[in-house]
């Protein structure tokens, strides 16, 4: 969806909380 | 006011306070309006910000405005983040030549509080599944920018790690682990870490151990648990 808002938020939360880290 | 009018501003020879209220007034219209706002506020609104920013960082401040040039440059960088917010925004970002450079160019631990908002920004950007490898892109930039002023690359992160905001030691821990995380070749890990720790950062980790701060806690895991699967496979 183009009009999706609040990637970079996400993004941040995810670095965050270590989520963004997890390893595939 | 219409995105068409913030670029009518911003073309326009605003300096100090001025300037200062458009980027705020401008924030909150990144922020709140619908994408389709932002898209109309475009390239040329982001290319005006970057020579905003350039500009201001090019700037010795006079005594007399002393922190409005700071104050404009975090104004600025919170635009960014507000206008990299959706797709239109952060595809506009990472085409723009200029962008990530400037970005990295605003790394400055003199000014803890505006540092946060870069480093967070610019990790956020390396963790994006994007076809050009954003992570190289900003190490890339952080490399030039450290060849430019003869300092060994990672020692903006390392002087931020060394402030009193927690915050910023979080902040730095993060880049850092967004840097080495989405490095494909384990020995390349490896040796981003080993630049770290021979910069000083195996000392600064036993410092920041103790200090009881969620958000630093996660990060120093994140680090430590990634270097202790990247020892046990090599």
């Amino acid at each position: 969806d183009d009009d999706e808002t609040g990637i970079m938020d996400g993004l941040l939360e995810a670095l965050q909380s270590g989520a963004a880290f997890k390893r595939k | 006011k219409s995105a068409l009018i913030y670029i009518q501003e911003l073309k326009t020879d605003l300096r100090d306070t001025q300037l200062l209220s458009c980027l705020e007034s401008l924030r909150v219209s990144l922020n709140n309006n619908p994408v389709s706002w932002v898209q109309t506020f475009g390239a040329e609104g982001l290319a005006l910000l970057l020579t905003f920013l350039k500009k201001l960082q090019d700037e010795k401040e006079e005594p007399l405005n002393a922190g409005i040039g700071v104050k404009c440059q975090h104004e600025i960088i919170r635009c960014l983040k507000a206008f990299m917010n959706n797709k239109h925004g952060l595809k506009a970002m990472l085409t723009s030549a200029e962008g990530i450079p400037l970005l990295v160019r605003s790394i400055n631990p003199k000014v803890p509080h505006m540092m946060v908002d870069v480093v967070k920004l610019l990790s956020a950007i390396c963790i994006l599944e994007h076809p050009g490898n954003t992570h190289e892109r900003v190490l890339e930039c952080i490399t030039e920018q450290a060849e430019e002023q003869e300092i060994e690359r990672f020692q903006p992160l390392l002087s931020g790690m060394h402030k009193n905001s927690i915050t910023l030691k979080a902040g730095c821990m993060q880049l850092i682990n967004a840097l080495i995380s989405r490095v494909e070749e384990l020995d390349f890990r490896i040796h981003l870490r080993s630049e770290l720790m021979r910069l000083g950062l195996k000392d600064l980790l036993k410092e920041v151990r103790s200090i009881e701060n969620e958000e630093l806690k996660v990060q120093l895991q994140v680090f430590e648990e990634q270097a202790d699967e990247d020892s046990e496979d090599l």
